[in-house]
């Protein structure tokens, strides 16, 4: 080919019991959209960096998926975010980890790659260079969904240990 | 998590992902889509691969660079290291999924799960969008 673009958001327990036609298509439709805006990037003649960091923003964006806006929450309360990019061409690559106020923490990792003399950073010291790049600082609440929140509440209420059906990527 | 890989017109292979971490972490719990080797990996001589799933045993395995150097050293094809890295994922008990691109463009996308949110498309007008195995 001349180019392609394979995206995924997440891989567990999937169950078509569990999934009205409506929630399906719901998934189906955000899917489609990351998918075109990195052919689209692609098809221009543009480069797979750009697409990668594009792609997984609509996905980050979405309530849907464990990333971004709707992310898992962890034992208190938090949302923490990781990502990480990595170019073929130089094997250059960025990532940032446990960062909380980061919108696109996809976007941090492609600075911390061209812009840092690091291949990772982590935590406060991740969101202050964030900053400085200009990224999107958000309120922790812009994080919530209440999906995710009444499923930690469940698992607290309960004590019980996870397994692996609990686990969703 | 959310990953995606791509091949542009200059045949440059870039791999991406991003997550939100396991449900109910705790002490900082890292996984293994911010570690570059074990979620995420690209070298335009061999692949792309993004990863997705219980971080710890993907982070033992490095199972992203284990697939472009399983490509490298033993000249087997994208789908076949895929395969093995899968084969290894599932012996030790990790669950989970990946996807990948090689410098030609063949796509993988596996899992040893029920599903895998995913999708493709390529310059030759192919796409398809999976949820089930």
């Amino acid at each position: 080919s001349d180019y392609a673009i394979v995206i995924h958001g997440g891989a567990g327990t999937i169950l078509r019991k569990d999934f009205t036609p409506e929630k399906e298509t719901l998934y189906k439709k955000v899917l489609q959209e990351a998918l075109q805006i990195g052919d689209s990037i692609l098809r221009n003649g543009g480069s797979s960096l750009d697409a990668v960091e594009k792609t997984i923003r609509i996905l980050e964006n979405s309530p849907l998926f464990n990333a971004g806006k709707g992310a898992v929450f962890t034992n208190s309360g938090k949302n923490e975010l990781d990502a990480s990019i990595m170019w073929g061409k130089d094997l250059n690559a960025g990532a940032v980890a446990g960062v909380d106020d980061i919108k696109n923490p996809i976007s941090a990792a492609r600075k911390v790659m061209e812009n840092s003399e690091h291949v990772m950073l982590s935590g406060h010291g991740a969101s202050e260079f964030a900053k400085t790049q200009g990224l999107e600082i958000v309120d922790q609440s812009y994080f919530f969904t209440q999906n995710r929140w009444d499923h930690l509440q469940e698992i607290l209420k309960k004590e019980k240990e996870m397994t692996p059906e609990d686990r969703h990527g | 998590t959310v990953g995606c890989v791509a091949l542009d017109k200059d045949g440059n292979l870039t791999a991406g992902t991003s997550t939100g971490g396991m449900m109910n972490k705790r002490f900082g719990r890292i996984g293994d889509s911010p570690i570059i080797g074990a979620g995420t990996y690209a070298n335009n001589a061999s692949c792309a691969v993004s990863c997705t799933g219980h971080g710890e045993f993907f982070i033992r395995l490095g199972v992203a660079k284990d697939i472009s150097s399983m490509m490298e050293y033993q000249n087997i094809s994208l789908e076949e290291a895929s395969n093995k890295a899968i084969d290894k994922l599932t012996q030790i008990g990790g669950t989970g999924g990946i996807i990948g691109l090689d410098k030609n463009g063949n796509i993988v996308m596996k899992m040893n799960t029920n599903g895998m949110y995913r999708a493709y498309s390529n310059s030759k007008g192919e796409t398809e969008i999976l949820i089930y195995k």
